[in-house]
């Protein structure tokens, strides 16, 4: 375990905090993507399959027993809860989002380290979990104005990534094997998808006024 | 040597 994984992971889980804790005070899911909860749903269960098989450590158990019961009650709350689903932009979250499970699927069936069950579908998590972005990222320049929880949220959500890709070049130096293409291709793409959002969501920030998306 | 692979990561 190194500063930047810890840093990542750290950031990873102020990212879900934020976000429950806006649907939790506001009540409302409003320019949240329900699709990009049900991906990251779908990469957090697919990754870790050896949650019962393999014990690596009581941090790495625990923080993905969290990772998927936050992931999966985020997307209860959207679907059932009875006054947030009311707020959610049914409309406007359009994403079709299954056709990048199709995608990722298809790829990791290409392109794995082994072609075994687990390490197929650790390839399609990692893979899913760079695009999973996607419908937010369109649900926030169609609804144009961001809230202020939900652009920090998607902001922590970019920020872990970028702290992992410093942990695997910290690893690849200081580890002698340590070279995972699937990860970090996939990990400077999922980074990458969040540039424009960095760049307004910075300018926000330095003019301090409301954070606009450009349609 | 213990390879420590990538999937001690989450």
């Amino acid at each position: 375990m190194n500063v930047f994984r810890f840093a990542g992971d750290m950031t990873h889980l102020i990212s879900i905090l934020v976000l429950l804790l806006k649907i939790y005070t506001t009540k409302s899911c409003s320019g949240i993507s329900l699709k990009t909860q049900e991906l990251y749903a779908v990469v957090f269960v697919t990754r870790y399959l050896d949650l019962v098989t393999d014990f690596i450590s009581v941090y790495n158990t625990v923080m993905k027993v969290v990772f998927i019961s936050s992931s999966l009650a985020i997307v209860w709350c959207i679907r059932r809860h009875k006054v947030v689903r009311r707020s959610y932009d049914k409309e406007l979250d359009t994403f079709r989002h299954w056709l990048l499970v199709g995608a990722c699927a298809v790829l990791a069936l290409v392109v794995h380290e082994k072609f075994s069950f687990q390490e197929v579908c650790w390839a399609f998590s990692i893979y899913l979990e760079a695009v999973a972005i996607l419908p937010q990222l369109v649900l926030l320049q169609r609804s144009g104005n961001v809230d202020n929880l939900t652009g920090q949220y998607v902001f922590f959500l970019g920020a872990y990534r970028a702290f992992y890709i410093l942990n695997w070049i910290y690893r690849y130096y200081s580890e002698q094997h340590f070279t995972r293409w699937i990860s970090c291709v996939s990990g400077i793409v999922q980074t990458a998808l969040y540039a424009d959002f960095f760049y307004y969501y910075f300018i926000s920030w330095k003019n301090n006024s409301k954070l606009q998306l450009p349609a | 040597l213990l390879e420590e692979s990538i999937k001690d990561e989450l």
